[in-house]
């Protein structure tokens, strides 16, 4: 942003608006980023909402979170989330066309099992690994 | 800040949501449509409670360590069949359990392929258990043996699954009482070739023997013959069952206390298939 706003000084020299030379300060960056603030929500969904209880045994539904936003979250004992978040976003802020915000992703999935009956009224129990989201952070 | 979301309001779902949401379920379990069981004509199920602890134990699995779901085999001797770790179940478990210390599983024939210590459920993607096709109980045959005969589809297995264990369960109560507490010999046969008026050629898969006052789950491998049958489905001819005395007289199944298909609905006989997935299946992309 400091280059861009540094280009657009020397191309409109009239403009000396003291705003357009200002860094923008961490208040300005967390106040424009505010609306990505990090967030994870649990979407539950119920086998019995959907009106399969009569073929679909156990569990009664399940709940798995998905995130939007944009986390920090700790990635090892020395670089922990607070950096993590710090160099990225100031790494991002001088390259910001080649390095990506730290953002957020599923980063803990559990596997789920159903038990239903299938047309034959035989039973199948399936397990489904990697199938709910438990937890997110930065990829 | 890793916090779920206060804001995010729960509602019931709209039409439209809850078709979306029914469409990516039934993609993720790989099924063309949702099941209809127990249409008219077909009968109940005879394994959920015995599923439904399979599922809890699998659940648990996943909340705690490795489940130790062992079935120690037989090779000779006394060795058992015994489920560790296993939650006991209202039904045949206990008993099975108990079962397997009275009787040690000792066989006469070199058993088909000796059962070893594997984890099942823990390796298993995929248990399914079949009902009993049977539609008419035989009980003797042209040489006058009494047997029992149990078939099953093994033509429903979704589409990239390999059979990696099936056992053939059946629940044994304690034997008419003319048998005291004889030693009754009870064999699981494949049937190979059937003939209209004469017995059928068989192949001996394993056989037990308990005590006339035994009371629990018999469980048979029938690993090979599943396998066989899931590879060529037209030699599927189903199974026999038959239980003969000490000195080899062939007694009527119902007699030596073993349930069929008319049992009460928890001690039902039926298979239960293991099955590891052989291919990723992946999703259509949405």
């Amino acid at each position: 942003a400091a280059n861009n706003k540094r280009k657009n000084q020397n191309r409109n020299k009239s403009s000396s608006h003291q705003e357009s030379s200002r860094m923008p300060s961490v208040g300005d960056y967390n106040a424009s980023e505010q609306k990505q603030a990090c967030k994870k929500h649990e979407l539950y969904v119920s086998f019995r909402d959907l009106g399969w209880q009569d073929w679909i045994i156990a569990p009664e539904g399940y709940a798995a979170f998905y995130c939007d936003g944009e986390c920090s979250f700790p990635l090892n004992a020395h670089m922990n989330a607070t950096n993590h978040a710090i160099v990225q976003t100031l790494v991002h802020l001088m390259f910001p066309d080649h390095v990506p915000k730290p953002c957020c992703a599923p980063t803990k999935l559990n596997a789920i099992s159903v038990l239903y009956f299938d047309d034959s009224s035989n039973v199948i129990l399936k397990k489904y690994r990697n199938m709910v989201v438990r937890s997110c952070g930065c990829h | 800040d890793n916090h779920v979301h206060s804001s995010f309001i729960y509602r019931r779902l709209r039409n439209h949501e809850r078709r979306e949401i029914q469409r990516e379920i039934l993609s993720i379990l790989g099924l063309p449509h949702r099941p209809r069981p127990f249409a008219p004509g077909k009968q109940a199920s005879s394994a959920p409670l015995f599923m439904l602890d399979l599922y809890n134990a699998m659940t648990n699995e996943e909340d705690s360590e490795e489940l130790e779901y062992s079935l120690k085999g037989s090779i000779a001797g006394d060795s058992r069949g015994i489920r560790k770790g296993y939650p006991a179940s209202p039904n045949g478990y206990s008993q099975r359990i108990q079962l397997s210390r009275m009787t040690p599983l000792t066989t006469q024939n070199p058993p088909l392929a000796s059962l070893h210590d594997t984890n099942f459920l823990s390796d298993a993607d995929m248990v399914m258990s079949f009902v009993n096709l049977v539609e008419r109980d035989k009980d003797f045959s042209h040489q006058r043996r009494h047997y029992k005969e149990f078939r099953f589809d093994l033509t429903q297995i979704p589409r990239g699954e390999a059979v990696t264990a099936a056992e053939f369960r059946i629940y044994k109560d304690r034997s008419n009482s003319r048998f005291g507490n004889e030693t009754i010999q009870i064999s699981i046969y494949q049937i190979i070739k059937d003939y209209p008026n004469r017995d059928a050629d068989l192949f001996l898969l394993d056989s037990r023997k308990a005590q006339a006052s035994d009371v629990g789950w018999f469980v048979f491998d029938i690993t090979a013959t599943s396998n066989h049958w899931v590879i060529n489905p037209h030699n599927n001819l189903g199974l026999q069952l038959c239980a003969e005395t000490g000195d080899g007289r062939s007694i009527n199944v119902k007699s030596a206390g073993l349930i069929g298909r008319h049992g009460p609905q928890s001690k039902q006989p039926f298979m239960v298939a293991f099955f590891k997935a052989s291919e990723v299946l992946f999703r259509s992309v949405r």
